[in-house]
């Protein structure tokens, strides 16, 4: 892991005296590799390190009997604090109902996460509406319609020809009519580079003001989460981010990445395919994580 | 002289620097650009031009390392198993490759393996249909195995050429889910002795370095025959398959390209190596 590899760098120089640059830039190195091993992405963590060199400059690690330990734990802090110090909530409408859409790209987990999230609603005492606006993949409205059967929550499934944005509006309605105070859109994955289809979602948020739009991203993503989330945040406009199959052994440096450059908050993460496998966000865990 | 040389430095960082957006990883990217350098100083060449292509060339040379699995066999029907992890593309590539093999005039067959995730054989069957392709099922929640017999006894029966078993998505760290895995292998060669004839694992173009322990996991699971790359009509360059066919040797066989029947492509180290630089 980092700390050994750190401490391994810095044993050789015990009993030298002072750290010089050439020991921190090696130990950066090592930062970096670790990094970008953990999928976070190439020039967020250029940026990174350069905070951290600046830290590591200082006093703190010069000073430090274990260096090594020393710009760990600067590490360990940058992340955090980059990652964002503490759980950010769903935010509800002051007047309900609540419109929350689910967006991203293919097989993130939007239709399971929309699941997810009705259940977690439901446990906070409120009233969720499911409803299926993708209208493009294969048996999409019947994976939704399922999910909410097991969970006994409502679902609006669309007419035959119904486009998304009135699927959407359709929710909002019913839920006005029927007391539901809080309404999820899972809509249909899609490319960022698809012009037609973030069009479609840039009209369905200018039509409807949804209170949250959450990017529904996958753990494992590479390099191209920067490219996905910025044209998400970019075309839309996001409120926050969940973080998916978080249960496998991706390191996912996925959240750094798409936290440095949306600047939105990673407000939960599933853990796994059934429908309570959803935990609200602690940067602690990802961050010991993305490390390795 | 002193200035070609610098020249010479910053492209090569510039070049490995392009590998690692490209999801190839730091060691490996590493290791691609040692051996262009190296290359490089062994032929004199200087010119960025140059270097791109001898890059380009390794590159090649590197994904056109996976062996394929021996021919098809002698009697039908020949069977492919299709895994991945969760929402890879494994039920929307067995329906383009049904729908391929259909309209070249065999009988294909698909397997619902999956009977656990919400609509999953539903979604198998709007594919059937596309493909023109039968389709056996169990109702949800059956043991995945048995459709998996009950669809080889089928494919029997009927004197279909092909079957696609479907099986559910699964992380690979899961030891039960991969156990299941090894079960349907199992079930699989009791009915067609030689089946499954090829395990297709299926990978996500945008998946990062993590698509190294899935090949792994499955590989030391169930031994996959070759794989697909799905949804690189996305931005994703789905570099880590240099690092994956470099230590695993193993073939890709196709890339899916898009959601509609017809996005899939035989794959091309060429092609896949131009869109990587
Ligand atoms: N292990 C695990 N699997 C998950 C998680 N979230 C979703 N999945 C699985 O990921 C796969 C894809 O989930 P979907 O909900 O269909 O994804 P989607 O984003 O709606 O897919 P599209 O609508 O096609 O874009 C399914 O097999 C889910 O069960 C998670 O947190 N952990
Ligand atoms: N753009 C694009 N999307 C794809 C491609 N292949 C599959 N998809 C989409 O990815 C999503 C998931 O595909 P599925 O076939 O359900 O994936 P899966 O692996 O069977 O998912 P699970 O069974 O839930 O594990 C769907 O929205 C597909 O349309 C591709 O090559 N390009
Ligand atoms: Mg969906
Ligand atoms: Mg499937």
């Amino acid at each position: 892991a980092l700390t050994g590899r750190l401490e391994g760098i810095f044993q050789k120089l015990r009993g030298r005296g002072l750290l010089t640059e050439e020991n921190i830039r090696e130990g950066l190195r090592e930062v970096r590799l670790a990094l970008l091993e953990a999928d976070v992405h190439f020039t967020v963590v250029k940026q990174f390190v350069e905070r951290v060199r600046e830290r590591a400059v200082g006093q703190e690690v010069l000073k430090s009997l274990t260096p090594g330990q020393q710009v760990v734990k600067i590490v360990h802090e940058e992340l955090i604090g980059l990652l964002g110090v503490n759980h950010v909530p769903l935010a509800f409408a002051q007047q309900p109902p609540t419109l929350i859409f689910l967006v991203g790209l293919q097989g993130s987990g939007k239709t399971t996460t929309a699941g997810k999230l009705a259940l977690w609603c439901r446990e906070k005492g409120r009233s969720p509406l499911l409803v299926a606006a993708d209208v493009q993949r294969p048996a999409a409205a019947a994976q939704l319609a399922t999910l909410g059967e097991q969970l006994k929550v409502p679902v609006l499934t669309p007419k035959p020809g119904a486009k998304p944005v009135e699927i959407a509006r359709e929710g909002l309605s019913r839920a006005r009519k029927q007391a539901h105070d809080v309404v999820l859109v899972d809509t249909a994955g899609r490319l960022h580079i698809d012009p037609d289809l973030m069009a479609e979602l840039k009209e369905m948020a200018a039509a409807l003001r949804p209170h949250e739009v959450l990017l529904v991203a996958d753990a494992m993503t590479g390099q191209d989460a920067v490219n996905s989330a910025t044209a998400f945040h970019g075309g839309v406009g996001l409120t926050g981010i969940i973080l998916t199959k978080m249960d496998g052994d991706a390191r996912g440096g996925a959240a750094l990445s798409i936290r440095a450059v949306t600047g939105q908050a990673i407000k939960f993460i599933g853990v796994g395919e059934k429908l309570d496998r959803l935990e609200a966000f602690h940067p602690e865990r990802i961050a010991s994580r993305i490390l390795g | 002289g002193v200035a070609g040389r610098r020249l010479d430095q910053e492209l090569l960082e510039e070049l490995e620097e392009a590998l690692i957006l490209a999801d190839v990883g730091p060691q490996t990217a590493g290791n691609i650009v040692a051996r262009l350098q190296e290359k490089a100083a062994r032929e004199g060449i200087r010119e960025a031009c140059d270097l791109k292509e001898i890059l380009r060339r390794i590159l090649v040379e590197i994904l056109s390392q996976g062996v394929p699995a021996p021919g098809p066999c002698p009697q039908a029907p020949r069977v492919i198993m299709v895994v991945g992890v969760n929402g890879v593309g494994k039920t929307t590539t067995i329906g383009k490759l049904a729908k391929r093999w259909v309209d070249e005039g065999s009988a294909v067959l698909l397997a619902a393996g999956d009977t656990f995730r919400a609509a999953a054989i539903e979604q198998l069957e709007i594919w059937g249909e596309r493909a023109r392709a039968q389709v056996v099922k169990h109702q949800s929640g059956a043991d995945p195995a048995a459709v998996i017999y009950d669809a080889l006894q089928a494919a029997k029966a009927r004197g279909s050429q092909v079957v696609l078993a479907d099986t559910a998505g699964r992380l690979h760290t899961k030891m039960n889910l991969m156990e299941e895995l090894k079960k349907i292998k199992r079930v699989m060669g009791q009915v067609v002795p030689t089946a499954p004839h090829e395990v297709l694992l299926i990978l996500d173009a945008t998946t990062g370095q993590n698509a190294v322990s899935q090949v792994r996991l499955f590989h030391e699971a169930i031994g996959v025959t070759g794989l697909v790359v799905t949804k690189l009509d996305g931005t994703a360059k789905g570099g880590i398959l240099l690092r994956i066919v470099d230590e695993f040797r193993l073939p890709v066989h196709y890339v899916g390209v898009g959601e509609s029947p017809d996005d899939l492509r035989e794959f091309d180290p060429e092609a896949f190596a131009d869109s990587i630089l």
